[in-house]
């Protein structure tokens, strides 16, 4: 389960606030995952108490909301991200960026289909550069695109492109994994899947031994 | 039994937060960062095993205007549906109380009212409405909330309230279950020509793949 609370002495309206809180929702905790099990008990319920003095923000076009949009989405991708670095067992913390998506809600699903794999969290977990089970993860999200389009990066590694892997430094690709998760790090895979404007995030971890001793013991 | 508040704060280690970047600062104090806002955190006897802070609540001097999100999973906590039902006729909020251990999920009508006759004490306590008191739980499924334990804390919680970082950090920590690390932060920017302040704490380790809405 996740649970956040977020408080705020912005001014806004009731309207303007809740379409507010949920649009950063789905740029942070709708964006996150560790098991893939969604919870009965997640919520994030956010306040704004207006005492900052600002005038009151009743309209989502103008330039007070987008500046408070962003500071919002700031602040639940922080906690966002700092949920799947303490992800059960993980050693890292796996950030996948998409890029060339025709939309930010289809690069979002690519990002978060990545972060989700079972097999591309065990592959960082054992330190495996497989840019198989990321295209593959990819190619299943539900969001259409031309494989030979396809590009991935493991932090500046190049993995794949052109829809087709590329030579790496094996060693060199490991190593950058090892470091991550010797040092509870971050690992930036980077998907570019065509040339549209959407992009998006997804974070997760890695799954490790752990994670099952964890489950298998703490009864949910 | 209640934990003095600089203990609480400090019972698991802060995660790294990693921001993004933008036109704001961090500054201390998670969700009590801003104006209006008070905090605390303490051991009320819910948790299962060990010590650690397990009641949570956050509270506004004034009418704070509220929004919330939650798990679209068909299978919803008793405070899930309760807030839900809350947010549709109140549009506006001043306190979020938080208990960790029990999941109050799966609990059928008995759940929902323990949720009720908690807010009931609480918005006594605060002098406010009850349906200005917001609930989230986690924890084990199936179990309800160990509501004597809880109701006997209230008083203690509400007392500690405070707007300082330790307020703020002991709330953090005792919202939390398995996690090995509490997860607060805030920031400040200018919006407008006014400096605002966002804060926030927030929880989850296991079972977590959020579909909110």
């Amino acid at each position: 389960t996740m649970l956040g609370v977020i408080t705020t002495d912005a001014w806004v309206t009731s309207d303007v606030w809740r379409k507010m809180v949920q649009v950063a929702v789905n740029r942070s905790f709708n964006q996150i995952t560790v098991d893939g099990d969604t919870s009965t008990n997640d919520t994030v319920i956010a306040l704004a108490s207006g005492l900052s003095g600002i005038r009151c923000i009743s309209s989502l076009d103008s330039d007070e909301a987008i500046q408070l949009q962003a500071c919002l989405d700031a602040v639940m991708q922080g906690l966002a991200k700092s949920i799947a670095w303490d992800g059960e067992g993980a050693t890292c913390l796996i950030e996948v960026s998409v890029t060339g998506a025709n939309s930010e809600a289809e690069a979002a699903k690519v990002a978060r289909s990545v972060a989700s794999s079972s097999l591309v969290k065990a592959a960082v977990y054992g330190r495996d550069p497989n840019w198989g089970r990321i295209a593959a993860a990819a190619g299943y999200s539900g969001v259409a695109f031309h494989q030979n389009l396809l590009r991935v990066e493991l932090g500046n590694i190049l993995l794949m492109d052109g829809g087709e892997p590329q030579s790496f430094d094996r060693g060199e690709a490991s190593s950058y994994l090892r470091t991550a998760g010797e040092t509870h790090g971050t690992v930036k895979i980077q998907i570019s899947i065509g040339n549209g404007p959407g992009q998006g995030q997804a974070w997760g971890c890695d799954l490790s031994y752990d994670y099952v001793k964890i489950n298998a013991e703490y009864t949910s | 039994v209640s934990t003095t508040e600089n203990h609480a704060s400090t019972y698991i280690p802060a995660a790294p937060i990693f921001l993004p970047d933008g036109p704001w600062k961090q500054i201390p104090g998670g969700v009590t960062a801003a104006e209006g806002f008070k905090a605390a955190g303490m051991y009320g006897g819910l948790r299962a095993v060990g010590e650690k802070p397990d009641l949570a609540l956050v509270t506004c001097d004034v009418d704070a205007i509220s929004a919330g999100s939650f798990t679209t999973n068909v299978v919803a906590a008793a405070p899930v549906l309760y807030c839900k039902k809350t947010l549709d006729n109140s549009n506006t909020a001043r306190a979020v109380l938080t208990n960790a251990g029990q999941a109050n999920a799966a609990t059928g009508e008995a759940g929902y009212h323990d949720v009720i006759e908690c807010v009931d004490n609480l918005a006594k306590l605060l002098g406010v409405k009850p349906e200005e008191v917001l609930v989230e739980s986690t924890g084990v499924i199936g179990q309800r909330i160990k509501k004597g334990a809880l109701l006997n804390s209230l008083p203690i919680l509400v007392n500690s309230l405070s707007s300082s970082v330790e307020g703020a950090d002991s709330a953090a920590v005792a919202i939390t279950t398995t996690d090995l690390v509490s997860k607060s932060v805030a920031i400040e920017s200018l919006v407008g020509r006014t400096k605002v302040r966002i804060g926030g704490m927030a929880k989850g380790s296991g079972m977590i793949h959020p579909n909110m809405a």
